[in-house]
């Protein structure tokens, strides 16, 4: 139960870390004058033909990019909007053609489709949901999950996309009697999701039935965590979690991911591996996503910071570049590169 | 210790599934 019993990756020195693992293979720079805010990756098809395209972002801006000879980019289609700004990019795997965003000042206040009308190729976007959203996260097998409502009616639904991106079904999951604030795949269980909530238990519900299966509390220590990442094994629930709210410790540097497991008969679970910052590097977990096995994170500082989740320790820190510090980063899911955005619009491609 | 964490089941989740129909 505690993170006393959690072991801490190795820390290397910011010294022996470099960006050589890092390869820039690629700069977007997206001239829209609003601030940047997102930056994902995803498969666009046109005239049968799907290619790996980059969709950037900004408050009121949201363009998709296809890639030409030499890392080159040109922007295709661009989605804008008026009154809400864009808070982020909700991905949703394995449907091509058409993307979701979140919209609010705060909190979201809406989820919009954002998609191609097939007669004359010009920019489309369905309103999907609107009210007091929580949290929302695009799933395998083109589905979208998400919460919304005050503690006392909240509601989460989950949405099945046609392989068109077109018409929808749509079902609830029982709500869990405290705010849900992320949502986790369980790796290898298109039937399992796992959510976090603001009571620092971790649910998890069976998707074909709608069932909330078992609540489990986890550690105290890191309030509001974030679910990147979990896969079940030998009848164990491991999970990846960020820790946005983690207070720097003196010995041990800032947490900026953790793995715990968890056994989900039971609800007990433990801390497996803390992903420190390295030494010297100072500030805390800003931001981040994980891949795989390796995770990256904005720092507050400024710097983005990778971890190899397998070797248990960072790999390599990218500083600021060009005078601007990171302000989001992510891995592709078309390849494995890194997309590190800064607010003035500038996209770096990194192969690592 | 991982036996700090009690019995372990393989299918954890049929059978949390037919626990919550019950």
């Amino acid at each position: 139960h505690s993170t006393e019993q959690t072991k801490v990756a190795d820390l290397p020195t910011c010294d022996s870390l470099n960006t050589g693992s890092l390869q820039l293979v690629s700069k977007l720079k997206n001239p829209s004058g609003s601030c940047s805010v997102d930056v994902s990756a995803m498969w666009w098809e046109r005239a049968g033909f799907k290619e790996p395209c980059i969709i950037t972002a900004c408050e009121y801006v949201v363009s998709l990019w296809k890639p030409l000879d030499t890392w080159q980019w040109e922007k295709i289609y661009t989605w804008h909007f008026i009154e809400v700004p864009v808070l982020q990019i909700v991905p949703v795997p394995d449907v091509c053609n058409l993307v979701c965003v979140a919209l609010g000042s705060l909190e979201i206040r809406e989820i919009r489709a954002l998609l191609c009308s097939s007669d004359d190729e010009s920019e489309k976007q369905v309103l999907l949901k609107s009210g007091n959203i929580k949290a929302v996260l695009g799933l395998t097998k083109r589905r979208l999950v998400s919460s919304s409502g005050t503690l006392c009616d909240q509601q989460v639904e989950l949405m099945t996309f046609a392989e068109d991106g077109g018409n929808k079904e749509k079902q609830f999951l029982m709500p869990p009697e405290e705010t849900i604030l992320t949502f986790g795949e369980v790796q290898g269980m298109q039937d399992a999701l796992l959510g976090t909530t603001t009571m620092n238990n971790i649910v998890i519900w069976n998707l074909k039935t709608g069932q909330l299966l078992k609540k489990m509390h986890i550690d105290d220590s890191y309030q509001a965590s974030v679910c990147h990442k979990a896969y079940s094994e030998m009848g164990l629930l491991f999970v990846i979690l960020s820790h946005p709210c983690a207070k720097e410790r003196e010995a041990l540097g800032s947490p900026a991911f953790q793995l715990i497991v968890i056994n989900p008969k039971t609800a007990l679970n433990m801390g497996v591996m803390l992903y420190c910052l390295p030494q010297g590097q100072a500030g805390r977990f800003l931001e981040g996503d994980v891949r795989d096995h390796v995770a990256a994170a904005v720092l507050t500082s400024g710097t983005i910071a990778i971890w190899d989740l397998l070797l248990g320790h960072c790999t390599a820190l990218l500083p600021p570049t060009s005078d601007q510090n990171w302000s989001f980063v992510k891995w592709s899911g078309t390849d494995s590169h890194l997309l590190a955005g800064q607010k003035d619009g500038n996209i770096f491609i990194y192969r690592y | 210790s991982l036996k700090d964490l009690g019995p372990i089941s393989l299918n954890w989740f049929e059978e949390l599934s037919s626990e919550a129909l019950l």
